[in-house]
């Protein structure tokens, strides 16, 4: 058998913002820092989990190419997360 | 559905509403009509009424605005957001902004259909926030829909009347059209309308919704046909990939619609006829493209036919009937495709596995087997 590495789709730094801008938005992203960013459970890959659960997309906590086309839909402005309201 | 919080609804029965300006894209009585009928889509299923002022404070005030417009919640240009509004409340609660940069139009999928934005700001106004159900109005994202068949669908109708209660005033001797539901796609008494593969993936399809399933996926993910492909028909008789032709095919009634990737192929929809099919076929049942022969075969009824894609011919000595070639096959076939070199036919809440090379009938399945549920 021969074992291929599939590389992953880049995120463009331009999705990134998108995606950041996105969540601060809908989902009420907010810069946090301490202990849980440093363990790697960043607050972009949580809220990233949540926009994918509430919209019924596969659960990654990564930017992939179904979560990032859904971001880029046209939708209401209201937030998805009532916090924001 | 979900609601901004109890105590962010309207306290009294009868709200009123004024339009302050107007957009470019419709004509005035347009929008009036669209605005009114907007919220009448509420008005319907509770106590809740709408009176129309000119002048003064309303408690809706309904604008079309552009970028930064005073409530430090800017618009972003063509596309994106389309509108925002804000929950029941003084002030800027309750009011509706619309995004000026948006094209709106009055019933054609150009653009954004005005109605159907302005009813789901309006689901805000009166206190609902976002579902999470695909195919309610409240879901954040737009999809088109008729504004002429409109039906407030269940999910938006339970969550208005949590807060307000039914519509009193209702006739109980009219017969309202019953709110559409999301399927759900692990009923396993549900019979499927078609299914194909796209791409690498498993497209299943019922009413105006489909699921996709993909290898890596543990849930299929639920969306409204139209998400995918705007101009596609709902409840579907049949649909196949051709791979080929990087191409899947839909088909309902008399018309066949054809898309590559999410775009539409040029020259469709196109009737049966142009696949072979007989004038006397009115619809297909179900359609199957088998990679190996190249053939694709339609089912109808308790038959089936045999179009030879590459010479764009209907295959002679067809139609046949099905069982004959399949196995155990006795009912009306809802749905088929082919998955990893197996055919697998659908028949009512069932799916049969056949080897199709020698029509042998390898498993009988329950339709849910590939919806992981």
């Amino acid at each position: 058998t021969a074992v291929l590495s599939v590389p992953l789709s880049e995120v463009s730094m331009e999705d990134e913002s998108f995606a950041k801008n996105y969540l601060k938005k809908f989902f009420n992203l907010t810069e946090e820092e301490g202990p849980a960013v440093r363990r790697g459970i960043s607050p972009l890959n949580k809220k990233l989990a949540e926009m994918q659960r509430f919209f019924g997309l596969k659960i990654t906590g990564s930017l992939d190419a179904d979560t990032l086309a859904m971001m880029k839909k046209p939708r209401c402005g209201v937030p998805d997360e009532q916090v924001a309201r | 559905f979900s609601i901004f919080g109890n105590n962010f609804k309207w306290q009294k029965r009868s709200l009123t509403y004024r339009i302050e300006n107007y957009t470019p894209d419709m004509s005035v009585a347009e929008v009036d009509y669209s605005i009114d009928k907007a919220l009448q889509v509420w008005a319907k299923v509770t106590p809740l009424k709408f009176q129309r002022i000119y002048s003064g404070i309303a408690d809706i005030m309904i604008s079309f605005v552009r970028w930064e417009h005073g409530d430090y919640n800017s618009f972003d240009g063509p596309g994106k957001t389309l509108a925002h509004a804000f929950a029941p409340g003084d002030g800027l609660g309750g009011d509706a902004h619309f995004d000026d940069d948006e094209f709106f139009t009055f019933r054609s999928n150009r653009g954004v259909v005005l109605f159907i934005v302005a009813a789901h700001e309006f689901g805000h106004s009166l206190g609902l926030a976002h579902s999470s159900v695909p195919g309610a109005l409240m879901y954040p994202t737009y999809s088109y829909r008729n504004p002429d068949t409109f039906v407030l669908p269940q999910d938006d109708v339970r969550g208005i009347q949590y807060l307000y209660g039914s519509n009193s005033r209702k006739d109980p001797s009219v017969d309202d059209p019953k709110p559409p539901t999301t399927p759900d796609v692990c009923d396993s008494t549900m019979v499927l309308d078609a299914v194909t593969t796209h791409r690498g993936e498993i497209i299943f399809f019922k009413d105006s919704f489909l699921w996709r399933s993909y290898p890596q996926s543990q849930t299929p993910q639920q969306s409204l046909i139209r998400s995918l492909w705007p101009s596609a028909p709902v409840d579907i008789d049949a649909a196949y990939e051709n791979r080929q032709l990087d191409t899947v095919f839909l088909f309902k009634g008399r018309k066949v619609w054809a898309f590559t990737g999410n775009q539409p192929v040029r020259g469709y929809p196109k009737t049966l006829t142009a696949f072979g099919l007989p004038k006397a076929v009115r619809k297909v049942d179900a359609a199957l493209h088998d990679v190996n022969s190249g053939k694709t075969l339609f089912f109808v009824g308790n038959s089936y036919f045999s179009y030879d894609e590459s010479r764009k011919t209907m295959e002679q000595g067809y139609p046949r009937l099905v069982n004959q070639a399949f196995t155990g096959l006795t009912r009306r076939v809802t749905a088929a495709f082919q998955h990893k070199g197996f055919t697998y036919i659908y028949s009512g809440p069932y799916m049969y596995e056949y080897d199709l090379g020698t029509g042998t009938l390898h498993r009988v399945l329950r339709n849910s087997y590939f919806l992981r549920c």
